[in-house]
């Protein structure tokens, strides 16, 4: 079946979106078929697949006011099994478009139930069994939409010192949002990134957050690497860009572990 | 006079609290009197200037809300001449307090204008002549009260790929808020940081910011150095961690020509 990943993290610049990108270019590497939502007013996640802003006709805004279906807005990459809905800045527009409608926060819930019932009536290759949603860096109804949509929470946690003063904080509001809207919800996982093995701030704040999260933090770390910042200017996944790069293969093994910790549900 | 300017930019980790810490520390070393306003729910800049998380019993949502005023609020930190007025996650729950208030985008800037019929009837000990507002990685409410509240925003850039993707965004936000909210609303400059003179990346993305911004570009650069990253976790602004760093110089040059430029207006 579909599973369902929200990759969110209201601090900045933690690498949310590019884990997103590369996770599932690995992921459909490996032969999953992958569906990336951008739900980022900023629409990074689209850039940084080559998406140009001119073929953004169809938006996850869209689907979130359920104009379309997340197939119908679905473009393809470059990247074989892998399909993005594109974001950009009309998403700002969701909180006052959706405004008091009772079932703003399940719009995206209702998408994806209705794609799977869809699948049953499509050939194989238009379905997919992993759906990425990009989040922006905030609690708001965009980022509120995709966990009550999600099966789990993939936690991105960048290795310095501010990134760890939000952790408690989601946290609390991924159990607030299991305990009303999403009964299902977990933490798949939280993935640290930009580890710089040369200091000791990436290994003091790795030791926190695995003190914090314990076994739910990922065996795979991912390094900084200049590459991985270079690729999205090339408007690829790193992968594409440079795969034997200590990004890429961190992202590779990432996708291993996460099909496997998968198995277990 | 008071000059109040709104760190912004809705990209997240582009420096914003980094910014706010220690332009506000090196403007205080200048002579400057200081107030920097933690309007981020992460409390970053309140921890950077280690002020306890016990000890934010009042924040900047009691001054938005209006129980206090921003002298009442404010909070004595190890640098002299600057104070703090704290933030926490109790800022989440701002836009369903202010909910359908019609004069919720304009809370902190009647508060502003209340301090300063205030500096009257004070001695000059209690008042500020620069604010610093430390906003989130987004275009909400909260930054919205910001950018009704100064006299202009400063702009921090990240030299990296997605960085780029929202300034003309920003940017397009700013000159709304002057045609409606703010008439005098500008931009006071535009800081590229985190610039890794090493790799092209930076080097492109610097050149795309100045053929963006033109002149509104400061000329001083924010290097990347791991010692602005390891400052927070030491609860103490850069300038007092390590006075003698690239980062701490590039601050207090960044605020000599602050102030420059301020004196133009
Ligand atoms: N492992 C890494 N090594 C080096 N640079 C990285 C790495 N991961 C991400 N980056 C860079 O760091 C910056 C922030 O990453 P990214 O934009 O993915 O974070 P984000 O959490 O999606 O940000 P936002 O909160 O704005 O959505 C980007 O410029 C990206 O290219
Ligand atoms: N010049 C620099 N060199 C190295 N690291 C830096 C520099 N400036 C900021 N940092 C680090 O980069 C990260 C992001 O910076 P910061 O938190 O100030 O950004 P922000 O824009 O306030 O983020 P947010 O969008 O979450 O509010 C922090 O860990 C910070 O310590
Ligand atoms: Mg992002
Ligand atoms: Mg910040």
């Amino acid at each position: 079946g579909l599973r369902v990943l929200a990759v969110a993290n209201q601090k900045g610049g933690v690498g949310k979106t590019t884990t997103a990108i590369n996770l599932g270019t690995a992921l459909a590497a490996i032969g999953e078929k992958v569906l990336i939502l951008d739900l980022d007013p900023q629409g990074n996640a689209s850039t940084g697949l080559g998406i140009h802003p001119d073929s953004r006709t169809r938006t996850s805004l869209d689907v979130l006011t359920g104009e379309i279906g997340l197939l119908e807005a679905a473009l393809p990459t470059a990247v074989p099994g892998l399909v993005i809905v594109p974001g950009n800045s009309d998403l700002v527009g969701a909180e006052s478009m959706l405004g008091n409608d009772a079932n703003r926060a399940f719009r995206l819930r209702d998408a994806v139930a209705k794609v799977i019932s869809e699948f049953r009536n499509r050939p194989p290759e238009d379905s997919f069994n992993y759906m990425l949603i990009d989040c922006p860096p905030s609690l708001n109804l965009l980022t509120l939409n995709a966990m009550t949509a999600s099966h789990a929470v993939l936690v991105p946690v960048q290795c310095e010192f501010f990134a760890l003063e939000g952790i408690s904080q989601l946290k609390e509001t991924i159990d607030q949002i299991r305990g009303t809207l999403n009964p299902g919800l977990d933490i798949q996982g939280v993935v640290l990134t930009m580890h710089d093995a040369r200091t000791t701030l990436s290994r003091e704040v790795a030791d926190n957050v695995r003190s914090f999260f314990g076994p739910k933090v990922y065996e795979t770390v991912i390094p900084r690497n200049t590459r991985v910042a270079e690729a999205p200017s090339h408007g690829k996944p790193l992968l594409l860009y440079d795969f034997d790069c200590a990004g890429s293969q961190a992202y590779i093994r990432l996708a291993t572990e996460i099909i496997e910790r998968e198995r277990q549900y």
